[in-house]
């Protein structure tokens, strides 16, 4: 475990528990993609089978039943509880289109032909792209609410600090994980235009606003 | 070094 690891890691969690508490505290799922959240949920559970076969450490095991868990619970406040303040109308991104490709790159590129290999890969695969929902989201209405922007910045990072920990590992350990990296990668550059109206406005006070 | 499994991150 490096610093840039943990950064990652704690990133992460905070991107959760800022979304979390946004849609507990405002009883409202507004701005926030439905899709998106149905495609971590599916991330979460597809990579951590692990969970039941493999025991690396509590560390490990601690983390992913909360991303687990948090993923469905996320789901269910959207699709259940505050179901009435979903935003469907905007939330028109076609999952399957992420999900079917993704899995049949896993079919194709993986380090080893087995179901929980595959699974694994198709997790990475989905994840690079999982946040197009919510980024087609923003766009569409053009604005996003300041607590969104920090749970996608958040959300952001984490990977972003993955990849530094990549690095590290590379020459430190002499680990590396093309799979991991290459989606790492995608996934950091998805969030690029959405970091740089984050740096110029959002740190500066202004709402997230899309140029008309 | 290319480990397939166990995955040690998350």
């Amino acid at each position: 475990m490096n610093i840039f690891r943990l950064l990652g890691d704690l990133s992460h969690l905070l991107a959760i528990i800022i979304l979390l508490l946004k849609i507990w505290n405002t009883r409202s799922c507004a701005g926030i993609s439905g899709k998106s959240q149905i495609l971590f949920a599916i991330v979460y559970t597809t990579r951590y089978l692990d969970l039941i076969t493999t025991y690396i450490s509590a560390y490990n095991t601690f983390m992913k039943i909360i991303f687990i868990a948090t993923s469905y619970a996320t789901v269910f406040l959207m699709y259940v509880k505050f179901k009435a303040t979903y935003d469907h109308n905007h939330d028109t991104f076609r999952i399957e289109f992420l999900i079917l490709p993704a899995f049949t790159l896993a079919l194709l590129i993986n380090h080893e032909f087995t179901l929980v290999e595959v699974l694994w890969t198709w997790s990475i695969y989905l994840e690079s792209v999982a946040i197009l929902p919510q980024l087609f989201l923003v766009s569409k209405t053009g604005e996003a609410e300041s607590i969104t922007s920090h749970y996608l910045f958040a959300l952001g990072s984490y990977r972003g600090l993955y990849l530094l920990n990549w690095e590290y590992r590379y020459y430190a350990e002499d680990h590396y994980d093309l799979i991991a990296i290459v989606a790492g990668l995608v996934q950091t550059v998805l969030y690029c235009d959405f970091f740089y109206l984050y740096i110029t406005k959002v740190l500066k006070g202004k709402k997230l606003q899309l140029p008309a | 070094k290319l480990d397939v499994q166990p995955k040690d991150e998350l």
